[in-house]
């Protein structure tokens, strides 16, 4: 279960992104890379585990991660929250 | 949508001044975050309609069966977004599913033509309902943003939809969908759309379905216009005749070539039983009927487990000739109309325990149903429709919801045609319209209105919509007597109705508005125990920090007002509970405003100054509440609070808790 690959979604603090990146994919991109970097596909992968980056009324990306990478992203710098993908329902 | 539109005061002819083609909502674009569009409607002809808004940077992506052609002058845009979808349910089989902003189920399309659709003469389903369908604001702009699929609809697609419409440059976005209910800084879709009413757009949602349970609604956040469901003034009739020469009255949207004789009596039967045990075969549910025990027989099928059309083939795959469907306690007297693919008649609970007692008294049992059209005029009406969420706010009691009620029964609106309109993949029918009941259709009722609230008072902010709509919301039915709730047949109270029953002519002149900023929406949050990791998820620019410019979550400028008294000790409670408000002045420059409180037993409720005296326009004046408690109440109480100026009524309910 612990390879188990979920979507969450990573909210992230725009205003902390380091002055060495002139975009933010490419910021949250490399966050994700760290939070992958104990998986042998790390560096190929992260891009690739982005679903969504969003922009306006809110800020990050959704991506693929197992728990362990939720967790270890969590606590990264920059990250401001993390939410697991939720099934909504039509009314 | 061939009645709202006159229920809700909305007919061309009656409001002339209204609908002037500057006011008609013509640059006002709402996204519909829904499962998508059907582009062929009639609904959605941009006949007569001016250019595309220019603040309109959204698409009109492509995909199977649908094109660039499909998006038009009313249909300005159409988005898909299954990245989520796709991750947590596997790929999407193209061959059996539009991959592409085509509806193929009919939820999108009914609820973006209930928004904005255009005017069509002559609309109806199977005869049913007859009329000329519009949507609430029939010039608005429509940007389909289809986020749900054949398996559901997932968080991080509504999120990316709510993102790229407020990119695209919406002004209201129409959520008719939800999810369970959790703190405000684990719900992405509240942070979602905490982030859309940043850049000013108006976001509604509808309440959930899961009434009449207490404590049942979704999408409570203050920043969330929370709808609820009532009734209109229009019912389908149906009759039951039965062997002992009883009539029993109900509702359906029954029409093929299977009618029963009116003449014949039919045997009936009931396959639960006296006892209070529930027998599977009493709900008509898949794999239960035996053919040899109904071919040929009207069934009796309770509410309750699976979709009541489906009951309804269940019993015709059976050999069933007609079905019966009765109301259980949780739906009450409540009648919800469903286009079943056999005779059928919704009755009531009570009707219902009478038909059944009928049935296992011993006799042979028989009747015969007959199916009466449409019927205008129903009092009493609104009423608040049983399966509408209800409150107390979980989340936080200091906000009153839902904020509202809206017609949500037996709505008439544009359907797609790959699916008949009951939805059951055996339904081989294809129909422009269809009727359906649901928060789904009191939500987009909604997010019309506001369309022509924002034309009328482009100004006009989020809160400063929402405002209006709940203040000049209204609690007397159409027999002068207070909204009644369909579960109980009693009174409806703030926690089933919110402010009321939407009037949109009246909102349009509200008198008075209480207008939030984000960041007063950022202080409640402040309220909220959030720890500061917590309120960094509304925080994301970093510029927002507490100011504590509230003292409690009650003290949010909010229309609805929720007072609750804490117990300090077994016999003493606390203080006072004071709360504050401020008004905007959006009537005329010179107005005088008189306060109208309505009394309470456990409280005394006293209001600073008594008088607002306004002498320019969008002019503030803040007014104190202090509730004192009296005798402590073993429920609820309910009032209002109104500012009377002799031409403007601005009211806002009252919850006191103990």
């Amino acid at each position: 279960a612990q390879f188990v690959k979920k979507t969450y979604l990573v909210q992230m603090d725009k205003a902390v992104m380091p002055k060495a990146f002139t975009n933010h994919l490419e910021w949250y991109s490399s966050k994700l890379k760290s939070a992958l970097s104990t998986s042998p596909e790390a560096d190929a992968e992260s891009e690739k585990r982005i679903i969504y980056t969003y922009q306006n009324a809110f800020h990050g990306v959704a991506a693929k991660l197992t728990e362990g990478e939720a967790k270890k992203l969590e606590a990264e710098e920059g990250v401001v929250a993390i939410f697991p993908d939720t099934k909504y329902e039509l009314h | 949508t061939t009645r709202s539109p006159a229920f809700l005061g909305l007919q061309p002819e009656k409001a002339p001044n209204m609908w002037s083609e500057k006011l008609s909502g013509r640059d006002v674009i709402v996204g519909v975050l829904d499962t998508g569009i059907w582009p062929e409607s009639e609904s959605f002809k941009d006949v007569s309609m001016g250019p595309v808004p220019a603040h309109w940077k959204g698409a009109c992506e492509i995909g199977t069966g649908f094109t660039k052609s499909h998006c038009n002058k009313k249909v300005v845009g159409a988005r898909v977004f299954y990245h989520g979808y796709e991750a947590a349910i596997g790929r999407i089989n193209e061959q059996k599913e539009y991959k592409s902003p085509r509806d193929q189920d009919g939820h999108g399309t009914h609820t973006a033509a209930t928004v904005g659709g255009s005017p069509v003469l002559g609309a109806n389903l199977l005869g049913y309902a007859n009329g000329t369908a519009r949507g609430m604001a029939p010039g608005a702009r429509i940007a389909a943003y289809k986020v749900c699929w054949v398996g559901g609809c997932f968080s991080s697609d509504i999120v990316s939809a709510i993102d790229k419409a407020v990119a695209d440059g919406v002004d209201i976005l129409s959520i008719s969908l939800g999810g369970g209910v959790s703190s405000y800084y684990r719900d992405s879709l509240s942070v979602a759309a905490f982030g859309a009413m940043e850049k000013g757009v108006f976001v509604s949602c509808s309440a959930g379905n899961a009434g009449p349970d207490p404590a049942s609604l979704t999408n409570v956040s203050p920043w969330i216009t929370t709808v609820g469901a009532s009734t209109m003034d229009r019912d389908f009739p149906a009759e039951v005749k039965l062997g002992n020469g009883k009539i029993v009255t109900g509702v359906s949207l029954y029409k093929g070539q299977s009618v029963l004789s009116i003449e014949k009596q039919y045997p009936l039967v009931y396959l639960g039983s006296n006892s209070s045990r529930v027998d599977p075969r009493s709900m008509c549910l898949e794999g239960t009927m035996d053919p040899k025990v109904v071919s040929g027989k009207i069934v009796i099928c309770d509410r309750g487990l699976s979709p009541r059309v489906q009951k309804g083939n269940v019993v015709r795959s059976a050999g069933g000739v007609g079905m019966i469907l009765t109301n259980t306690e949780a739906n009450g007297e409540e009648l919800v109309a469903d286009c079943h693919l056999l005779p059928a008649v919704a009755i009531g609970e009570k009707e219902g325990k009478d038909l059944k007692s009928y049935v296992l008294s011993g006799k042979s049992a028989t009747a015969t149903l007959a199916f009466k059209g449409t019927r205008l005029g129903i009092r009493p009406s609104p009423v608040v429709a049983a399966f509408s969420s209800r409150g107390p706010n979980f989340l936080s009691l200091e906000i009153l919801k839902p904020d509202l009620v809206a017609p949500g029964v037996n709505i008439l609106a544009a359907w797609s045609e790959a699916i008949g309109p009951s939805g059951l993949k055996v339904d081989n029918r294809r129909e422009k319209f269809n009727i359906l009941s649901g928060t789904s259709m009191s939500c987009p009722h909604v997010s019309g209105v506001a369309a022509f609230l924002k034309a009328r008072h482009p100004e006009w902010s989020p809160a400063a919509i929402k405002s209006a709509l709940m203040t000049t919301a209204y609690v007397l039915d159409n027999t002068k007597k207070t909204l009644t709730d369909a579960s109980t047949a009693k009174p409806s109270s703030p926690y089933d109705h919110g402010s009321g029953h939407i009037d949109p002519i009246r909102a349009v002149d509200p008198g008075l508005v209480y207008d939030i900023e984000p960041q007063d929406y950022f202080e409640f949050l402040c309220t909220q125990n959030l720890t500061p990791t917590q309120l960094q998820v509304f925080a994301k620019f970093s510029n927002r920090s507490c100011k504590h410019s509230l003292a409690s979550p009650g003290d949010l400028n909010y229309p609805a007002i929720s007072s609750i008294f804490t117990q300090k000790t077994a016999t003493s409670f606390s203080r006072p509970v004071i709360v504050h408000r401020t008004v905007t002045n959006v009537g005329p420059a010179d107005s005088k405003y008189q306060v109208v409180i309505s009394p309470f037993e456990g409280a005394s409720v006293k209001v600073e100054p008594e008088t607002l005296n306004f002498t320019k326009e969008h002019q503030k004046l803040s007014y104190k509440i202090t509730f004192t408690p009296r005798v402590r109440q073993t429920s609820p109480e309910f009032g209002s609070l109104v500012w009377k100026d002799g031409l403007h009524t601005v009211r806002s309910p009252i919850v006191i808790t103990w």
